[in-house]
């Protein structure tokens, strides 16, 4: 059996990954200035 | 008939060059190194964001600078028409097809040197979008990070040269 | 590090469906090769599963094609 030390919950586990990816997804975002293109 | 906003295009690119910094599992990376809008018929440059702020322009390292962003862009465009080209066998642990609005695209990702690289054609356009990074920024969060700014991209899906 | 937090944690690798790597810290940093095996281990049906190493246990957990392993 598994000490109970070593291990984290699948709660945990599962928060940490939530975590990770809603950092991951604020930090990916990239500020547009404004329009792109310019029509002539 | 529409043409680059340089301004703001340049600006999207220095926008992208932010590091990661993960409080969650202490984890940070550096700047990306290069950020680079490219032609993906000649592997010009259109447009290009690096984080050498302290070379002083005009000088001869930022010349060099310069060049060496050229080569580089030289060098991934060919790589990428290879690998676009090549409907044999696509490589699967450096190519990630994503849908975007309806648009599809593939990014790739290279090692070049000492530096990783990632690139993917701005859907049903003449133009790559290119990121430069350290070997220590992770290909996994490089392809998230460039799918995440296509994804800002919508003003240039489309675009055509000349 | 909210990871400390839980001071089981010596180390996180999360990587993608293609095996490559999104983070590492701790251990994970130096045992990245640890992916390819991971990537074939058996999820449970809500996406986690164990490992049980040397002298570390790997806790595995996948969701939206993003695994995140955990040595302990």
């Amino acid at each position: 059996t598994t000490p109970d030390s070593t291990k984290i919950s699948k709660e945990q586990l599962k928060r940490l990954h939530s975590r990770i990816l809603d950092e991951i997804s604020s930090q990916s975002q990239v500020d547009k200035p404004g329009p792109l293109t310019v029509p002539f | 008939m529409v043409m680059l906003h340089s301004k703001n295009v340049k600006v999207f690119l220095e926008n992208t060059l932010k590091p990661y910094d993960l409080h969650s599992v202490d984890f940070k990376t550096s700047s990306l190194q290069s950020s680079i809008l490219l032609t993906a018929t000649n592997g010009g440059i259109m447009s290009f964001a690096t984080s050498n702020s302290d070379v002083p322009k005009n000088s001869i390292n930022e010349i060099n600078s310069v060049n060496n962003l050229k080569m580089m862009s030289l060098l991934v465009k060919d790589k990428w028409s290879e690998d676009e080209n090549n409907t044999v066998e696509q490589p699967t642990n450096s190519c990630y097809p994503v849908e975007i609005e309806s648009f599809k695209t593939k990014i790739y990702t290279y090692e070049m040197e000492d530096l990783h690289a990632c690139v993917a054609q701005i859907p049903n356009s003449d133009l790559l979008l290119l990121f430069i990074a350290e070997s220590t920024f992770p290909y996994g969060l490089l392809v998230i990070k460039i799918e995440r700014a296509i994804r800002e991209l919508s003003d240039l899906f489309g675009y055509r040269l000349g | 590090m909210e990871a400390e937090q839980n001071s089981n944690i010596k180390g996180t690798i999360a990587f993608d469906s293609h095996g490559n790597v999104i983070e590492s810290t701790g251990v994970g940093s130096t045992r990245i090769e640890d992916i390819c095996e991971l990537s074939r281990v058996a999820l449970d049906a809500e996406g986690f599963a164990q490992v049980q190493g040397d002298s570390l246990l790997v806790h595995l957990y996948k969701r939206d094609d993003v695994t995140l392993a955990v040595y302990t």
